[in-house]
């Protein structure tokens, strides 16, 4: 199991379908300061549901619509699709893939897809612990957030490896 | 849900001891279990307290599921001591030396339970050259149990991919992705082969 | 209190709109005043509102100084636009970006009214090796105004110093230093003099 | 004006008498990770008045006296002493050094000491904000501190411009 792709649209820098794809093993992306590496990081934490703008480097969460650029118009809409592989079929699911989108519109309206369908975060909070991709996100270490955990209560120390559990 | 936590927690204290040693060489590392609550006393019993605690949802209301009969919860405290040095405050640890601590906990849980990718952006900003030579080596080590996305801005870490991202914008605000696959040879630190690095 | 604050400022702000073009080829920036209080809104008289206000001591409670006749207090707020990109808020910006703009800034209040001293510990982590030189450059340019100790793990930042301090502990967890002054034609960075960088 | 001198005794990983002499100019320190180089920082930051354990890392400030290790025991205080060139009279002193010494003892008890004489830190404070180095310490950039300034409240910012002034 691992990531497949990572398709952004009107995400922060990526105004226009932009499609990354991922294969096993290990991915280093590069690139000077303020290019949109960590646009990339943001965008998979969103998708899985994070729910506080902050922790995405906003302060509303329609901060990650693209806001125009030179020569370029602002966006009405975000999406983002992570695509998970299973086809060695360790989720709880029939699928050989998992694809969860988020989308959020200027209004602030949003919504979740999950394999096209949609529905509720919960759904898509569900389906990802299947996957032991666990609601504490533990597994995406946003820039500067690496002495997080040095930081952090012991009761939240608990509840993370509880929820690798 | 007391069951689970506890067979993993003690996975992840024997690996975090291990994780410790390769980052920390000539240091020592553990974890304890500890009392949180009005009584802040240690015990290593705590998490066995509560079996009717056992719950499928483990986003769940967990602050009763922990607590011994004494109406406390549990808790994890990290203690590391480098070579040399005595076991004093972790918040008195260097830079590097923390994000160490908190990269051998994030591995220590990986070979408890592997989520199926890790996403590492800048983790290894505060490294010198030589920690981050023992960190790369262990992203390539367990790069087989889950993938690794890494972050980076440096060169050397670079030398760790299996696939390179070259991430670029132009003068209009709109980023530029193009990915090219390294062949095995190139990949410097790649598994347990070529030089020790 | 309030005609210096307002000379200052002033001056600072010119040197910000520089500090950023320096740093940000191609981009602006800009230090605004506004009120801070019940009634948010932007005013650029309010530093002047309080004659009675001027005092000698700067540490002191400001808090009635600084309110215009509105009971509303002055605030600083930072505007940065990197080049080709659109004026949105300060938190989006990358690392790198911020680490920048937050260096502009204190070199802004450099060139206004210097400090005998400055101890920068590693402020050029997330910098990328184009930014660290344009770092670099302003820090050797302002070296005749203030003094400068720079705390880092990297190699291309030893290039700007006059004087190297090489600090080691050895397996007792005690600290080592020694220095060693840099003929001044080893300096890359030293003032105006060398290629550009 | 410029920092002539740093002397540090029983300070985190300087348990014994340390002198460091500096220049103008542009001094860089440099080591691996875990070697000192922030705790000569902290050390400047501690003696010219810093009133909270945490900005030095510490939960008490009886923290920054050496622990002890391999082979080594614990000391009982630590004392830094910071001395300011003023050869060019800038300061509004009579001396053509200014010298700021701290010290605390495992029990808590502490003392200031101003060109040797036994003082109270509004007179440390007064010295220094002559030589323009303000309470704020606002030229002392601590690891993992330099985006502060983006993270501040609007006020805090004009009071640092303030206090500049
Ligand atoms: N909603 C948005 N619309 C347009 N551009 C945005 C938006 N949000 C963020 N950006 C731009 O993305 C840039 C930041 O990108 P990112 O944080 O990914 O950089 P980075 O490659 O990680 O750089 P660094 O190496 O400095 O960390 C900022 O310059 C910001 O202006
Ligand atoms: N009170 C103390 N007694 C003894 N040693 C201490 C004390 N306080 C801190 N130390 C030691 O000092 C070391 C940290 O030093 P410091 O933060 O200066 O490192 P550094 O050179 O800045 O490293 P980095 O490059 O990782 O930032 C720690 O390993 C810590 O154990
Ligand atoms: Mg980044
Ligand atoms: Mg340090």
């Amino acid at each position: 199991m691992y990531l497949k792709a990572l398709n952004l649209k009107g995400f922060k820098s990526f105004p226009d379908r932009t499609r990354l794809n991922f294969s096993p093993g290990v991915s280093v992306i590069v690139g000077p300061n303020g290019c949109g590496k960590s646009n990339i990081t943001d965008a998979v934490l969103w998708a899985l549901g994070e729910q506080s703008p902050l922790a995405v480097r906003g302060q509303t969460m329609q901060d990650v619509i693209f806001a125009g650029g030179k020569g370029q118009s602002a966006r009405r809409f975000a999406e983002v699709e992570v695509v998970i592989d299973n086809s060695e079929g360790r989720a709880n699911s029939e699928f050989s893939e998992i694809s969860v989108t988020r989308r959020i519109e200027r209004g602030g309206e949003g919504e979740y897809r999950l394999n096209g369908a949609r529905c509720r975060l919960s759904d898509v909070l569900e389906a990802l612990s299947d996957t032991n991709l666990g609601r504490e996100m533990h597994s995406v270490i946003s820039q500067g957030r690496v002495e997080q955990i040095i930081n952090s209560k012991p009761r939240d120390r608990r509840l993370l490896i509880e929820e690798a559990a | 849900i007391a069951a689970a936590f506890e067979e993993t927690f003690e996975a992840t204290a024997r690996n975090f001891e291990e994780m410790v040693s390769e980052l920390f060489p000539g240091g020592r590392g553990r974890l304890r279990r500890m009392e949180i609550g009005p009584k802040p006393v240690e015990q290593s019993f705590a998490a066995q307290g509560s079996a009717e605690a056992a719950s499928e949802d483990a986003c769940g209301e967990d602050g009763d599921d922990d607590q011994d009969g004494h109406g406390s919860e549990v808790g994890v405290e990290i203690e590391v001591t480098p070579a040399g040095k005595s076991m004093r405050r972790l918040s008195l640890l260097s830079g590097g030396e923390k994000s160490l601590v908190a990269l051998a906990f994030v591995f220590s849980v990986l070979l408890a339970r592997p989520c199926p990718f890790y996403i590492l952006d800048e983790v290894e900003a505060a490294l010198d050259d030589i920690n981050l030579d023992r960190f790369l080596r262990l992203v390539r080590r367990f790069a087989a149990r889950s993938q690794f996305i890494v972050v980076t801005h440096q060169k050397r870490t670079m030398d760790a991919a299996d696939v390179l991202y070259g991430v670029s914008m132009a003068g209009d605000g709109i980023t530029k992705v193009v990915s090219r696959k390294l062949p095995p040879d190139q990949t410097e630190l790649a598994g347990d082969a070529g030089p020790a690095v």
